[in-house]
């Protein structure tokens, strides 16, 4: 599984 | 968005808010640490400046704005408004202590080494260490006023069920972000001394104060 971030939270 | 996300984002904003009306109700800011409370405007400020390059919702905007102007207007009661009232002899914590490593660790530890990742990864930083002046001075006086503690416990919880969110998201969105999760763990165990103190005294009804 590829794993992702992003910087969408608080 | 899941219910720990928001569940957190809302215990977030209670904190910060229970902050400013015990500030204002009472006229005075005693016991409150203006350290902390600094250090939680400049986390803001360096992680929100992603309002000025992209766009992710309206909710996402709206509380970054309302975080933002709340943090400052902290810092005004504060150092100016009810500056009479500021304990800085309690407030003894060297800031620098935390912000210069902190600001080390994001030059060297980040995603990617560009100026607005590298103040984001502070803001991460600093967050999880930015209660430390508040610990510090509640330890130093050897109590806290119920509604600071009521302050700290909501404060300590946002962080907390941000964890199960990105449980929840690594499982369901495939998310993985190892610099949030590991500041994350080390903020919520910070409060875990705290925690232990507010449920165990505070809400049985008496007053936090710590053993001489």
């Amino acid at each position: 599984r590829e794993f992702t971030y992003q910087h969408d939270e608080l | 968005m899941n219910v720990f996300r928001l569940t957190g984002d809302l215990s977030h904003l209670a904190a910060i808010i229970i902050l400013l009306l015990k500030i204002w109700k009472s006229r005075s800011c005693a016991g409150i640490s203006g350290k902390s409370q600094i250090l939680f405007a400049i986390v803001f400020t360096t992680r929100y400046l992603d309002l000025l390059t992209s766009f992710i919702s309206i909710y996402n905007t709206s509380m970054k704005v309302i975080y933002i102007g709340c943090a400052y207007a902290t810092v005004y009661l504060i150092y100016m408004k009810f500056r009479a009232t500021y304990d800085g002899n309690h407030d003894s914590f060297r800031v620098e202590f935390l912000v210069v490593p902190v600001g080390g660790l994001a030059v060297l530890v980040n995603h990617d080494f560009s100026f607005l990742e590298i103040l984001w990864t502070f803001s991460i930083y600093l967050e999880s260490v930015a209660i430390l002046p508040q610990l510090f001075m509640i330890s130093k006086t050897g109590e806290a006023e119920t509604i600071t503690t009521h302050y700290l416990f909501c404060l300590g919880l946002y962080r907390a069920l941000y964890l199960l969110n990105w449980i929840w998201r690594f499982y369901f969105e495939s998310f993985f972000d190892m610099i949030a999760i590991v500041a994350g763990v080390v903020q919520t165990v910070l409060y875990c001394d705290f925690f232990y103190l507010y449920i165990t005294k505070v809400l049985k009804g008496k007053k936090l104060s710590l053993p001489a």
